[in-house]
């Protein structure tokens, strides 16, 4: 553990809470895809599925129980609870488009060709575009509650963290995994123009929007 | 090249 991927942890951990609290508090998902939200339960569940066999220590396996129940809580408060304030209509991307050829992939790339290992390379990938339907939304929609942008700022920084991680393992232990840090980095680029629009608007006070 | 299946990240 380094502290640049321990700084990615908690940022991953602060946005999945921020949105669940956001949505839990204003009782409310106006703004939220719960397509990217499915999709980041996916993820989880196809990358975690090592969490009773594989045990690395009490951090990693709290920190992976925690992503699955709050990712899971997510979606059943957006798809359940506080459906009625659910945007369905902006909310339009097609999951199929991104589970397919990230399925596809997985088969053809990966590190071992096991059923465990391929799930987990389509985890990777899958976590790479899972955000596209929340960006998609907010540009029909051309603008995002703050609280979303805080949410989307944490999630993007989780990964570029990660980025600083994986260097920091090369140089240091020589360890590193092509395929993670590949899609790490195309999930990273994925936020550039949020990146920027969050910080010429967001900190400074002004509501995010995208010129329409 | 290292054991990639020392899956220690999250």
């Amino acid at each position: 553990m380094n502290i640049f991927r321990l700084l990615g942890d908690l940022s991953h951990l602060l946005a999945i809470i921020i949105l669940l609290l956001k949505i839990w508090r204003t009782r409310s998902c106006a703004g939220v895809s719960g397509k990217s939200q499915i999709l980041f339960a996916l993820v989880f569940t196809t990358r975690y599925l090592d969490l009773f066999t594989n045990f690395i220590s009490m951090y990693n396996s709290a920190m992976k129980l925690i992503y699955l129940v709050c990712s899971y809580a997510t979606v059943f408060l957006m798809y359940f609870k506080f459906k009625a304030t659910y945007d369905s209509n902006h909310d339009t991307f097609r999951m199929e488009f991104l589970v397919v050829p990230v399925g596809g992939l997985a088969f053809l790339v990966n590190h071992d060709f096991t059923p465990l290992e391929i799930l987990w390379t389509f985890s990777i990938y899958l976590e790479a575009v899972a955000i596209l339907p929340q960006l998609f939304m907010i540009s029909k929609t051309g603008e995002a509650e703050t609280i979303t942008s805080h949410y989307l700022f944490a999630l993007g920084s989780y990964r570029a963290l990660y980025i600083v991680n994986w260097v920091f393992r090369f140089y240091t232990e020589g360890f590193f995994d092509l395929i993670a840090i590949v899609a790490g980095c195309v999930q990273t680029i994925l936020y550039c123009d949020f990146f920027y629009l969050y910080i010429t608007k967001v900190l400074k006070g002004k509501q995010l929007t995208l010129p329409a | 090249t290292l054991d990639y299946n020392r899956k220690d990240e999250l």
